[in-house]
């Protein structure tokens, strides 16, 4: 269902915008924001392209903050295929949220004169979280830039978060993934226990028939991942992926020449069980992608402002090229 | 300002070297 959520003046105490933006003509896309900046941008973007973009309660968070996701769907009497993408699944990969917003921003400034991304918004919906754990970047703003995982309390409150990218039930904290709280890779006390994974789960279940396409945003590390981290098992349709995958790095080096790996996450990166990337795959949704962005590891997850535009830029153009596929694969014959 | 960037643990990790867990 859909709901209009409009912040009010000092709901979030600990989260007051840095900078003061009236009109999303205003708004800084190559800056960082922050959830309470967040929250407003998307309540506006549902305001100003009323047609195209509804705002979607998701879920709460475990300290009781609403998630919401953009549905932007051009009006069509067609059956149209989706595409899902969140950012900001751990909280300190800021360029995460920063390229979701990016992403919305271009899709709707460009798709009534841009004839491919009108092509692609004729044929496919967008489904897109500008940020998974809500109440982890709000700690990573307020308390440690460095913080990862949610901010759900466990062994009697003396450890906080579990790595939501290993929540998932997907080979739940089989390998890659640790069962103790002080980990930065801690699963959760079992799969789907976080209310955060769960409302991704339950939604992405409900619309699983008509979404072809699964996109997380993290960083760092140049890396186009596949399924699978808990296996090194291959999906059905590897093939498909790498190649899919590898021109998306194509298209991605042509823009700024950032060299870009694309494989499996267990072959190229390293081993994890419980991602959602996985999981995504195992419950049919063919093309599953995790981006790791820009950084080589020189600022790691603190990648300065001045990288925001390239990283968006480059990263636009491997998205597309992976719309670009979907798009022939499953629009091109209707 | 309650937004501040705590800035100690940037500094420490730039001392752990690459690749951190992603």
């Amino acid at each position: 269902y859909e709901m209009r959520f409009v912040p009010q003046d000092g709901q979030e105490d600990v989260d007051k915008p840095l900078s003061s933006w009236r009109t999303l003509e205003n708004y800084s896309y190559d800056k960082y924001h922050s959830m309470t900046e967040i929250y407003q941008w998307m309540y506006q973007i549902g305001e100003r392209y009323t047609d195209m973009v509804t705002q979607h309660f998701l879920g709460m968070t475990y300290e009781s903050r609403p998630m919401y996701y953009l549905k932007i769907s051009q009006p069509s009497s067609n059956p149209k295929k989706s595409i899902w993408m969140d950012c900001g699944i751990h909280a300190r990969e800021w360029i995460a949220p920063a390229f979701c917003q990016w992403f919305v921003k271009e899709i709707l400034q460009n798709y009534q004169h841009d004839s491919r991304m009108s092509r692609l918004l004729n044929s496919l919906d967008f489904y897109v979280l500008p940020v998974l754990n809500i109440d982890g970047y709000i700690y990573s703003w307020t308390t440690d830039r460095l913080w990862r995982k949610s901010r759900s309390p466990h062994d009697n409150g003396t450890c906080f978060g579990s790595d939501l990218n290993r929540n998932f039930n997907a080979s739940w904290c089989s390998i890659g993934a640790s069962k103790n709280c002080q980990d930065l890779t801690f699963c959760g006390t079992g799969p789907m226990s976080e209310p955060e994974t769960k409302a991704v789960a339950s939604f992405l279940e409900s619309q699983k028939e008509n979404i072809v396409c699964f996109l997380t945003i993290h960083s760092y590390g140049q890396y186009i991942l596949l399924p699978y981290g808990y296996t090194s098992n291959k999906p059905s349709n590897y093939e498909e992926l790498i190649q899919v995958g590898q021109k998306a790095a194509n298209a991605l080096k042509a823009k700024h020449g950032t060299n870009y790996r694309v494989g499996s996450s267990a072959d190229i990166l390293y081993s994890s069980s419980g991602s959602s990337r996985d999981w995504a795959r195992d419950i049919g949704i063919p093309f599953s992608y995790t981006f790791e962005l820009r950084d080589n590891g020189t600022y790691g997850f603190v990648l300065p402002e001045t990288q925001i535009q390239p990283t968006c830029e480059e990263t636009m153009e491997a998205v597309l090229s992976i719309l670009d596929d979907v798009y022939t694969k499953y629009c091109l014959s209707n | 300002s309650a937004e501040k960037v705590a800035f100690l643990p940037v500094l420490l990790f730039l001392l752990v070297p690459f690749p951190a867990l992603l």
